[in-house]
């Protein structure tokens, strides 16, 4: 498969396969699109970011990631076709064009490289990280329980054998870590968008509390609009509220700690599911979800596009 | 390799608080794989019973009346789908 045309996009593909598939896109694209090694995971698996960027010096950017929870195969297949749509409609869909004119978007495909191998190799269930815990037999960490915000609170465990284990301290795991560092060392960044599986869900912070944050009406409202996008194609329900609110308290969250920093624009989505597979979505819906979700995604960045801050 | 032989996924109904009070105690259970989370009247919550704790858990739900559907009769069976799918896909 090495050219981007012919890349079997409607199929899950291992991790190899993918970091293949990222060499031909820049390769298909090098004066768009850069591969970012932002540092390694615990087993030492490099982790990449695609930075789509057409010049200027640290320009506003945002960021989504995909596949921190190793087993939500669909948020990782999404982002492979994303990454594709992307680079090929830039110069043809104007507001892409209009977007990466103005922005950066950094698109991380695996988020979590060690896990996602492991679910190809021993454990297709596997969600956390797979760092060692000392004195326990239970490997990982869930890396969406460790970032630094209302860290080890409700909706995380203590237990290292839990699928929600917090770990040993905030960001303690490198792959957090190195997200963390990038957008720190960055500090330009304006929106922050994690997506997971599966429960057609569109969520902003907070998590760790139940409290609304201070732009609660602002992000409902693009968040209701982005679903409106999203809807227009297949009909997916989707449902926008605050993770506390729509699903319960769950402290650690990534887009909390981004928010935090002052990336006001941070969401969450919940892919599809039709209700019957969960994380087992067979891959001949890869697409469908992926053409709804780039909907979604495009409306949120180019609102963040026309609302600079 | 981790099989999942006989394990299935319930997606079970809470339609009271006294469900969602039950539903939190089988959560400490560390054996159940949740694959959503929260508990409420409003969305039900999916959870994969490995095989051996299959009947425990289904007759604990019925005794304590909480309504709840099988949406994944056999997870390996369809983690052989989507391997075999996988490898065919690789060949072409």
């Amino acid at each position: 498969e090495r050219n981007a045309k012919i890349f079997d996009f409607a199929a899950y593909h291992d991790l190899d396969t993918i970091y293949s598939f990222m060499d031909t896109l820049v390769a298909s694209h090098p004066n768009l699109i850069s591969k970012i090694n932002i540092g390694n995971s615990y087993e030492n698996r490099p982790m990449y970011a695609l930075k789509f960027s057409t010049g200027g010096e640290n320009r506003p950017a945002i960021w989504i990631d995909a596949g921190i929870h190793a087993r939500e195969w669909v948020t990782q297949a999404s982002a492979v076709w994303i990454a594709n749509k992307m680079a090929s409609d830039y110069g043809v869909d104007p507001s892409v064009t209009s977007l990466l004119g103005q922005m950066d978007v950094y698109l991380m495909i695996v988020t979590n490289p060690d896990g996602y191998s492991f679910t190809h190799t021993d454990n297709r269930m596997w969600r956390k990280t797979r760092s060692v815990n000392p004195g326990s037999s239970c490997r990982g960490t869930d890396p969406n329980r460790n970032w630094d915000a209302g860290f080890g609170g409700p909706g995380a465990s203590k237990n290292p054998c839990s699928d929600s284990y917090h770990g040993p301290y905030a960001h303690s795991e490198v792959e957090v870590k190195n997200v963390v560092d990038l957008i720190k060392g960055h500090g330009n960044f304006k929106s922050f968008i994690s997506i997971h599986s599966y429960s057609q869900l569109l969520m902003y912070p907070y998590g760790y509390t139940c409290t609304n944050i201070p732009d609660q009406s602002e992000l409902h409202a693009v968040g209701t609009a982005a679903i409106k996008e999203l809807m227009s194609l297949y009909n997916t329900k989707y449902q926008v509220g605050s993770i506390c609110k729509i699903i319960y308290q769950a402290s650690g969250g990534s887009i909390d700690w981004t928010y935090n920093i002052g990336i006001k624009y941070s969401f969450a989505f919940e892919l599809r599911d039709t209700g019957l597979y969960g994380f087992l979505l067979p891959a001949n819906q890869i697409i469908p979800t992926a053409e709804e979700t780039w909907l979604g995604l495009k409306n949120i960045m180019e609102y963040v596009r026309d609302h600079p801050y | 390799k981790e099989l999942f032989n006989g394990d299935q996924v319930l997606r079970i109904h809470a339609e009271s608080e006294d469900h969602i009070h039950i539903l939190k105690e089988l959560d400490e259970d560390s054996g159940l794989d949740f694959w959503t989370h929260g508990f409420s009247t409003e969305r039900p919550v999916d959870v994969r019973v490995p095989h051996a704790s299959l009947y425990a858990v289904k007759d604990f739900l019925k005794e304590n009346n909480i309504p709840f559907t099988v949406m994944i009769n056999n997870v390996q069976d369809l983690l052989d789908e989507q391997k075999a799918e996988m490898v065919s896909n690789a060949e072409t």
